[in-house]
């Protein structure tokens, strides 16, 4: 089945605002406590915080925080900022 | 700036660099974190000793993809350089290198000293500033090593958590970094002008204060080479064949101009330094090993010139990277060195270094 480039690259753009997002703009857990074997089966005992903020909301905020405009949309300066080379702290609160 | 309180609860902070990097060598890998490490501690009390075994608070470290215990992964080159955790028992305050990456003590590849001093900001308690100009930005950037890294944004977010460096240390962490680019007498200050930066050096040692120049005239392009004041209370500033005046902050109307329109000819590209004489009206504008005198009242180059600049002032025969006049003294800067000149002896009285303004 012909590959669409276009798809492809549609793909990979998903995969790689998700990805940023998910390291740097999902609230992280205390380093300390990861690294205990934690019981999985009962993620409400993890004393994980999920983060229900949508992917739009975090997007705006990565927006927001590199001074791009806020669009909540992954556009060409958005991409082009999160495939900068950077560290890997998260930029929200730890 | 963003901090991750409480931060450390004590002043003496140790090290350890459990292992390095074969992109560059060990003592390359130990003085840039020696170095990164003093960029905090001349800005704050906090002092850091090296270890060699054991669990020190900060613990340094290069590994690949998921290393270690550590709950966060590397992801290959690119991307993801490093991180570190905040203080802390634990993980806290350790930092970890992706070995992926190509490590470097100069601007190719990643230099592991803006990195590291990055990463340590972290591991003091620091998270990530969305000022563009401070270290603590996320993205990596390369800067010139003869400036200092911190931006003012960086300095308070630091000082917040552990509060000022003792006096004593003034401006000693400025001194690894002083570069001759321009140095001048402004405004009845003395003034030093790095690529980016400007330093008023108060007198009698009351102290330095650095400024980004976009701070005092955002209309400047960074990378000023010559600057001057001249008998009208106004500041020229050189790069290239280009030049500003200013007056207080305001940047006057008409500027940038070429430089020949104060008579250069086409072939002088830049100016290396300047300095105008408040007593007789005239600037000497010193170009390789030529100066050239612009007389201010007429707004014209004097005849005669270019003439050799060791000719007229014996004793200086380098290049001048900077020069300003104090108390009837001229001072020229070539690299690490300045020579005190007495203009009406026409000669050299001594020679000191170029950061004495600056208690080093």
């Amino acid at each position: 089945v012909p590959v669409h480039p276009e798809n492809d690259s549609q793909g990979d753009n998903a995969k790689l605002v998700q990805d940023y997002l998910n390291k740097f703009y999902a609230v992280e857990s205390d380093p300390n406590q990861l690294g205990l074997k934690i019981n999985v089966s009962d993620p409400k005992k993890l004393g994980w915080r999920t983060n229900a903020e949508s992917t739009t909301q975090k997007l705006q905020k990565m927006q927001q925080f590199f001074g791009l405009k806020v669009t909540g949309k992954p556009d060409t300066e958005t991409l082009e900022m999160m495939k900068k080379p950077r560290c890997g702290v998260p930029d929200v609160g730890l | 700036y963003g901090i991750t309180l409480p931060g450390w609860k004590k002043n003496n902070l140790t090290y350890r660099i459990v292992n390095h990097t074969p992109d560059m060598s060990k003592k390359d890998v130990d003085k840039a974190v020696e170095k990164a490490f003093e960029v905090w501690s001349s800005v704050t009390p906090l002092v850091f000793s090296r270890i060699h075994e054991g669990i020190a608070d900060i613990m340094i470290a290069f590994g690949t993809k998921a290393h270690g215990h550590c709950p966060r992964y590397f992801d290959g080159p690119l991307g993801i350089l490093a991180h570190a955790f905040p203080p802390g028992i634990g993980f806290g305050g350790d930092v970890h290198f992706d070995e992926d990456e190509n490590w470097t003590a100069g601007s190719a590849g990643f230099n592991l000293f803006l990195v590291a001093a990055h990463e340590f900001g972290h591991a003091l308690g620091l998270s990530h500033s969305n000022d563009q100009r401070a270290l603590m930005f996320p993205n990596y950037a390369y800067v010139s090593l003869s400036e200092f890294p911190l931006s003012p944004d960086d300095i308070s977010g630091i000082q917040s958590i552990y509060g000022e460096a003792f006096k004593s240390q003034c401006c000693s962490h400025y001194c690894a970094y002083i570069e001759m680019f321009v140095v001048s007498y402004l405004l009845q200050n003395l003034f030093h002008i790095s690529i980016r930066h400007l330093w008023r050096v108060y007198p009698d040692n009351l102290g330095v204060e650095r400024e980004l120049i976009s701070t005092f005239w955002p209309a400047l392009s960074p990378g000023i080479e010559a600057a001057y004041e001249n008998n009208k209370d106004q500041i020229l500033f050189f790069k290239g064949n280009r030049f500003w005046a200013v007056s207080g902050y305001r940047v006057l109307l008409g500027y940038p101009k070429n430089i020949n329109t104060l008579g250069f000819p086409k072939g002088v590209k830049k100016i290396d330094a300047a300095v105008c004489n408040k007593n007789t009206g005239k600037t000497d504008f010193f170009i390789g090993d030529k100066y050239w005198r612009f007389d201010e009242n007429s707004q014209s180059m004097e005849k005669g010139y270019p003439r050799q600049t060791v000719k007229d002032f014996p004793g200086i025969n380098q290049k001048v990277d900077a020069v300003f006049q104090q108390k009837g003294l001229l001072y020229f800067f070539h690299g690490s060195k300045q020579w005190e000149f007495d203009p009406t002896a026409k000669k050299v009285i001594r020679e000191i270094k170029s950061n004495s303004w600056f208690n080093c």
